[in-house]
């Protein structure tokens, strides 16, 4: 479903070249849950944003669902980022003069097949506070908003950069059993980056990256 | 040396008030370093926006160093964040047009005794990127110049919250086991919120916060 062939990315700085991603290389199932791992600066978000579209690849191929992304011109990847992709990012960005309500129902205005946002911010906990400002909610309350947001716009393929990074143990579980469940549910492609490796085995699969690269890819039989 | 008597904090939001801390009793010792975790909306950032001076609290006492910090006016206030604390937040808050070097140069100037920026950066394995804006960098290297910025000022107190949210667990050990060297061989009092339970044997002192206020009170004789 998600193929990538040999994708790398640079930044070049005056004299040096960082290579934020070298010769990356894995294929990822229709409906799986795969989790993207590894030490700060090896790649992730890097990949991530590649993925999502927001940015472009300097080698190498990307396809989804048949079609070549890394061959899209700006309008058309418009197009994949508005009604393709739904994208928890590491820094929550939630619009700070709109409620926690509003701005999950922003956020579907455009869709073809939203989710109710009341219904999706009772799913990540957050009924009680669903009409305060992202200013009065805690790091993790803003942080569940911000996947409230992601899910609500139903879409084919989910990227979540640490969703559970601002989270305790026990909401972080819960968070992720309910991407778990809508993955299974709606058949939506979940890729997840997370330090947390306790998430690793309720992923199908596990791609482990290192200074730009894949380093292992894991897939678990019985998650 | 840090002693909280019977501190609250509510916001009113129309006829709803929210007890975000309620009756909150505890004492650090100098030069201790303290563990403050819990569930998400706890009451953690609270606590600690109320210790670095940045808010008030409404009720109950807090003391530091023998002076009633909960009395200080606007001017004493801000003497007290300007020399005595230092403060990673929860999201980074970094200039984004100074490099990493600029930021932590400028979060020293007015410093009495201040460390070495370059010192610092290489401290926290940055010496490769603190030329970089934080656009530039990783979101785990952009926390770490956070660290950096706030260890430099070589403060009385040392205030993270999730200092290490967005690193890998091989360099999130390394940044605490830095936070403890500093706190034992500068008598430094650290006092970090986390969400990871593998930090605390590590620390003097764990608080555990539960719905505004403190549910467990830990001391570690052999961290
Ligand atoms: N705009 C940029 N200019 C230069 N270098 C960059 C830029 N963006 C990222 N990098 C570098 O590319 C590498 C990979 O960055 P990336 O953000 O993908 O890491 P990451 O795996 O998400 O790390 P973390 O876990 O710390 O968030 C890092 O060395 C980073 O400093
Ligand atoms: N400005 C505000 N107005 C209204 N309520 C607020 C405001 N700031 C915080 N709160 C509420 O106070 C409670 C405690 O918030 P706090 O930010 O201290 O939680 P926390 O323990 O840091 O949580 P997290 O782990 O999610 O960061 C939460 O219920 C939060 O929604
Ligand atoms: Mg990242
Ligand atoms: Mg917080």
């Amino acid at each position: 479903y998600i193929e990538l062939h040999k994708v790398g990315k640079h930044y070049r700085m005056g004299e040096i070249t960082i290579a934020a991603a070298t010769d990356v290389n894995f294929v990822i199932e229709k409906g799986e849950l795969a989790v993207i791992t590894g030490p700060s600066g090896a790649g992730k978000t890097t990949l991530l944003n590649i993925l999502g579209g927001m940015d472009a690849c300097d080698e190498g191929e990307v396809i989804l669902d048949g079609k070549a992304i890394s061959k899209f011109n700006p309008r058309q990847l418009t197009t994949y980022r508005r009604e393709d992709v739904g994208f928890v990012f590491q820094f929550y960005n939630l619009i700070q003069n709109l409620t926690a309500k509003e701005n999950v129902e922003l956020a579907t205005e455009i869709c073809k097949t939203p989710m109710s946002a009341v219904q999706v911010l009772e799913l990540v906990g957050l009924s009680e506070r669903m009409n305060n400002f992202p200013s009065q909610l805690s790091g993790g309350e803003q942080q569940r908003v911000a996947i409230a947001r992601a899910i609500a716009r139903n879409p084919k393929i989910l990227l979540c950069d640490e969703p559970t990074g601002a989270l305790d143990d026990s909401t972080g579980k819960s968070i992720l059993k309910l991407l778990q469940d809508m993955c299974r549910e709606t058949k939506m492609t979940v890729i997840i980056i997370t330090h947390n490796m306790a998430i690793t085995p309720m992923a199908d699969r596990v791609i482990r990256m290192k200074n730009g690269t894949v380093s292992q890819n894991i897939v678990n039989e019985h998650p």
